[in-house]
């Protein structure tokens, strides 16, 4: 908690009420934290940085705006034209645009509203929200003088409204690709993103593409006591948070509203993001050459969780704090600065993506289904190599009957569990996820070499047919991150410097204790006696010493995890990299192994991965072997994940391979005969057939003697039955596919062996006929009713 | 809760060979050229005022023979995106 300080106070109305900047307020506790007035102590205010605000415009002529408005870093997309002056009406719809851009920048004691996080920073509006948002209408926003305007600040998405999945489109994409490669003259453009406000319908923002995106800064809210907001949804991907408004006795946050006023009415996650885009502006001030993952790493090294409450708070296996309601937690602006002041830029980006698994595995109601792949972290090329994780991205291709009911989560090597995506009660969908990125940056900094394991509940919410069975038909991996430790150059947050002074006090301590000491000795300490009553000042000692010689050494009965006693040195030294406990230095000489590691008894070493027939086991830290029949197995002994020779994957259960024109029946556990047209099978139904027997066609799911009237036979293809398939629309039978028509349904004529429809057009007049044959128009399905029966018969 | 997709007038276009080229395009066909797409190299915005401002199915009439047109690479009329502010 800061107290007031006199250089900074402003003459603005709203000040006095700005409490999560300063405590003005000598009778509530404080809530400083976000540290922004340190950062502005230290001279940053967002001075030479740009800003710009994509919504509903903004007031440009607002007198908190108006002294740091930049028309270069603004357009109304709607209007296609450079004012991005929101659209006034009766029930003042588009005042957003303009309360988020007063939390970013408004100007400093000017006696009229507020102060804003970087208030001498430019900034612009986009306008583009107060029309339709198509593809083509977020990547022109997103992509407006990229090199000019360094953060670009969006508080919208797609409806939060529980059953939405819904992203970027391709045009979106490929501008925010473009954004973070050539924006900012190849450093990247900055994108911050308001996580969603669908916490009352129970919405997760992974089902938000843009927030979920590797390229934005995904940004949720806490409220003045470290709640959980009504509104806030969690998700694998926010990356920090700040205070907003979300509780009823809560104090409010003030900015900036149209017609010139201000307000405390704004709130949500609006609030969070342009406060977070204020506090980037102050980096940048700091440090005009931070890259966009710079900006990230940043934010993920100097957040913290404080006060802020949730039962998920996790230590990743690079001892990061992470929640998957606040991300990092709470953003310190002073830290942002101090750290962005020193910085070195992060080693460049690479990218490990893993072969498509392809485990068509169908996921069962009220239990778990579990796949896994070993990442070589791509260490056999060197410039795709990651060693050190930033954001991980799971791809999902699976159906299911009602989306709402799924539940997936990944676990790192290290043995991190992060959830992907919570139960939605309100989504009914039957539409599955296709090809629906996760992204996830709870691993951040941890190894990415290992087992990844993911992880898909079925927990059915509502009575559903659960017959119908989820289908897992295709998932795959993408690691980003770094070859080389990021931070192998840094200082740690602990070597943030403090206030000015305090170092010579030290210093001046250091001196004084040049005489010498008298009194008693630590117990630990051996005869050769001590300079000092505390473990660390004996010059030798009893049992143990720790640490580096003549530095940071001190005098231990028992050495600490990691380290083992050399009773003979009377040291503690340092066990394996892999070990917790140990008898030796040796990699075999482990007794227990460090976190996310496994004990594998057959070479007493620890291992990310577990041999063939084993699993890990979390709790015991050790590599145990699986049922007989599995070759692979995950979490328990019986959940098999591949099977040994004569077996086959049954769900998670290996079951004897049966014979050709036999299939393996569960309930019974044996094999049973398929339908006489299968040659092979999952069931005795005719309809369940894999393969057919000989003599057999294919027809959709069934296997039949000759093809049905509608459909022709093909030739198969490599190792397949032969196959009927359907004939062109609107054509009762044909001899092959394509324009190969024979007989037509009724209304439609057969000309050139394709069916067309039996009217004529009065409108086809030559030129149009012209155009049509010319462009071969009635061979294309899509035109086939236009016109062409007309045109044919004028010649 | 399916929701049918409603079709704007404004088109997304890909065509190589710079704005003049694409004003010529967007011409043949009726459309109004309004400029890049933001920095998306040889994407267009097109617009068509003489086609329906919002509609639920695609209207076929002579501007479709954009996506025939051997200049163009790649072409899309928009969808309307649900959009809430936060």
């Amino acid at each position: 908690s800061i107290q007031n300080d006199p250089n900074f106070n402003f003459n603005d109305p709203k000040w006095s009420s700005m409490w999560y900047i300063h405590c003005s307020d000598q009778g509530s506790p404080c809530h400083s934290e976000m540290n922004i007035l340190g950062a502005w102590r230290r001279g940053y205010t967002g001075k030479n940085v740009v800003v710009t605000i994509l919504d509903d415009g903004i007031e440009r002529n607002h007198p908190d705006l108006a002294p740091n408005y930049d028309h270069l870093a603004s357009y109304d997309v709607n209007g296609n034209d450079y004012d991005p002056t929101p659209r006034y009406d009766f029930h003042n719809v588009n005042i957003h645009g303009t309360r988020c851009a007063g939390e970013v920048a408004a100007a400093a004691n000017n006696t009229h509203c507020i102060v804003g996080v970087a208030f001498n920073a430019h900034i612009g509006g986009i306008r583009m929200l107060d029309g339709d948002v198509t593809d083509l209408v977020e990547a022109k926003s997103l992509g407006i003088r990229p090199d000019y305007i360094d953060i670009y600040s969006s508080s919208w998405g797609p409806k939060d409204d529980g059953r939405t999945v819904d992203g970027p489109g391709p045009l979106t994409r490929q501008a925010f690709e473009q954004g973070i490669k050539k924006g900012r003259k190849g450093l990247g453009s900055i994108f911050v993103w308001a996580s969603g406000n669908g916490g009352r319908q129970l919405d997760h923002c992974s089902c938000d593409g843009y927030t979920s995106s590797i390229y934005t800064v995904s940004i949720s809210s806490t409220t003045e006591h470290g709640n959980r907001p009504w509104y806030l949804e969690p998700c694998s991907s926010i990356l920090a948070s700040t205070y907003s408004r979300g509780e009823l006795n809560d104090r409010k946050i003030v900015t900036t509203d149209l017609h010139q006023r201000c307000t405390d009415g704004h709130t949500g996650t609006s609030v969070s993001a342009p406060i977070v885009a204020g506090i980037i502006a102050l980096a940048l001030e700091a440090n005009l050459l931070l890259t966009w993952r710079d900006v990230q790493h940043l934010l993920v090294r100097t957040s913290r969780p404080l006060h802020l409450k949730a039962d998920d708070w996790k230590t990743n296996g690079a001892r990061l704090r992470v929640s998957h309601l606040y991300g990092f937690g709470l953003v310190d602006a002073e830290a942002m600065v101090l750290e962005a002041s020193k910085w070195r830029t992060v080693p460049p980006q690479h990218i490990c993506t893993h072969k498509r698994l392809r485990p068509n595995s169908y996921i069962h109601a009220g239990q778990t289904l579990n796949s896994s792949t070993v990442s070589s972290g791509c260490s056999d090329e060197a410039d795709r190599e990651v060693v050190f994780l930033e954001h991980v991205v799971v791809s999902v291709l699976l159906t299911h009957p009602r989306r709402g009911d799924l539940e997936i989560s990944l676990t790192s090597p290290s043995g991190t569990r992060s959830q992907l995506l919570a139960r939605r009660l309100y989504d009914s969908s039957n539409q599955g996820f296709r090809n629906w990125e996760f992204m996830s940056v709870h691993f951040w900094g941890e190894k990415a070499k290992g087992s990844w394991t993911l992880e898909i509940r079925d927990s059915p919410s509502k009575l559903r047919n659960t017959e119908v069975l989820g289908n897992l038909k295709e998932w795959s991996l993408t690691l980003y991150g770094t070859s080389e430790d990021p931070y192998l150059h840094h200082s740690t947050n602990q070597d943030v410097p403090g206030p000015e002074g305090a170092k010579d006090e030290l210093d001046l301590q250091e001196e004084e204790g040049e005489e010498e000491y008298i009194g008693p000795c630590h117990s630990e300490c051996g005869e050769q006696g001590c300079d000092g009553p505390e473990a660390e000042h004996c010059l030798n000692c009893v049992h143990f010493s720790l640490g580096r010689p003549n530095t940071e050494r001190t005098c231990v009965s028992h050495c600490p995890l990691g380290y083992f006693g050399d009773v003979a040195a009377h040291r503690c030294r340092r066990c394996h990299r892999d070990c917790e406990r140990c008898l030796g230095r040796s990699e075999a000489e482990c007794t227990s192994c460090r976190r996310g590691l496994y004990m594998n008894p057959l070479s007493s070493t620890c291992v990310h991965t577990c041999p063939d027939s084993h699993y890990g086991n979390q709790e015991q830290q050790r590599c145990l072997e699986c049922d007989d029949s599995c070759r692979r197995c995950s979490q328990d002994s019986d959940r098999c994940t591949a099977c040994k020779h004569g077996h086959s994957l049954a769900g998670m259960t290996c079951v004897p391979e049966c014979s050709n024109g036999t299939f393996f029946h569960l309930e019974e556990m044996s094999c049973r005969v398929c339908h006489s047209s299968c040659q092979t099978c999952t069931g005795p139904g005719k309809q369940e057939c894999i393969r057919c027997a000989e003599g057999f066609l294919q027809q959709e799911w069934r296997c039949v003697q000759a093809c049905a009237p509608g459909y022709y036979s093909g030739e198969p293809s490599t190792g397949r039955n032969r196959m009927c398939h359907r004939c062109e629309e609107n054509c009762v039978s044909c001899s092959g596919p394509g324009t190969a028509c024979l007989r037509c349904k009724d209304g439609f004529s057969l000309v050139s062996r394709t069916c067309v429809i039996n009217s004529s057009c009065n409108n086809a007049d030559e030129i149009f006929c012209e155009m049509v044959k010319s462009n071969r128009l009635c061979e294309k399905k899509l035109y086939r009713q236009f016109c062409c029966k007309t045109c044919l018969m004028n010649g | 809760h399916c929701r049918r997709d409603v079709l704007t007038n404004h088109w997304a276009v890909r065509v190589p060979g710079g704005p003049l080229q694409a004003d010529r395009v967007a011409q043949k066909y009726g459309y109004r050229n309004l400029g890049r797409i933001g920095s998306l190299e040889d994407y267009y915005h097109f617009h068509h005022s003489r086609v329906v401002r919002r509609a639920a199915f695609v209207f076929r009439g002579t501007h479709s023979f954009i996506h025939m047109d051997p200049q163009v690479q790649w072409a899309q009329q928009q969808k309307v995106k649900i959009r809430e502010k936060r």
